[in-house]
């Protein structure tokens, strides 16, 4: 048996809005220590990558380790449905096909809305990412990343993340002229949501696409702040901080020729 | 030019 509560559905609700435009079907993995997610896009350029601590949930159950495989569209389906601050239990037998998600209105203790959806059998293949070493790593408030990543996604089609010790630029090129936003280092490091905190043993240069880029700001209403850990020549690593867990991508970059 | 990576350029498929 496995069953998980928690106080806030939105918390749920926001991560699968984040992955919805690129993974289709998702295996949510829950074992004694909490629940976690790996997915691969199809083009194999983007993998997300989330963990919700046993800390997360108000309470939380699992007899045996379980793999839900999801429709991620049919989720959303049933998660939109709640009010952000609806209590959220989600249940499955250990060798059953459902999974059933019940809504509890906190405002309205008279009204419960129950749906199952059915599991999918998810044949998925997993990277086995080794423990990277970062030489660059840029930390900053997810609205602001999301608003350069919107802003020059007007521009190109492609955006290059440069980090230097003194601070961060991120440039497009396009058909119709270039931009570039650059942010230097605050000296409050660490103490303010708003400082740009900058850590750089070796300057890094990485072009990505921006449409993947994009898909990876959807996640900044899950956490005030977003870091970008980024090593020449290997995938940027972009992780959100969640209260109990992470939210994160690996995202593969454009290789100069 | 600048092509696109894959992760498994870079990452080991298990």
């Amino acid at each position: 048996m496995f069953e998980a509560k928690l106080n806030e559905a939105s918390v749920f609700k926001k991560i699968v809005e984040s992955v919805k435009d690129g993974f289709k079907n998702c295996n949510f993995d829950c074992s004694e220590e909490g629940i976690s997610m790996e997915s691969m896009d199809d083009a194999h350029i983007a993998l997300v990558s989330m963990k919700l601590g046993v800390e997360a949930f108000s309470s939380y159950r699992c007899d045996r380790s379980i793999s839900l495989g999801l429709n991620i569209e049919s989720l959303l389906k049933v998660l939109r449905t709640a009010n952000n601050n609806d209590v959220l239990t989600m249940r499955a037998e250990d060798d059953g096909d459902l999974l059933t998600l019940v809504f509890e209105d906190s405002s309205n203790p008279d009204r419960i809305s129950e749906y199952n959806l059915k599991l999918l059998n998810i044949d998925q293949e997993h990277m086995s990412i080794p423990e990277q070493e970062y030489t660059a790593t840029v930390t900053l408030p997810s609205s602001e990343y999301q608003r350069i990543i919107r802003d020059l996604t007007q521009l190109g089609d492609s955006i290059t993340i440069d980090a230097a010790k003194d601070g961060v630029r991120f440039t497009a090129e396009g058909d119709i002229g270039s931009g570039s936003v650059s942010l230097k280092a605050n000296t409050n490091v660490g103490e303010d949501e708003k400082s740009i905190d900058i850590a750089v043993e070796e300057p890094v240069a990485l072009g990505f696409n921006s449409k993947y880029l994009t898909q990876t700001c959807k996640a900044a209403p899950l956490a005030p702040r977003v870091s970008l850990n980024m090593c020449k020549r290997i995938p940027i690593f972009i992780s959100y901080k969640l209260q109990a867990g992470h939210f994160s991508f690996f995202l593969a970059p454009q290789i100069s020729e | 030019g600048a092509m696109q990576g894959r992760l498994e350029d870079f990452f080991k498929i298990k």
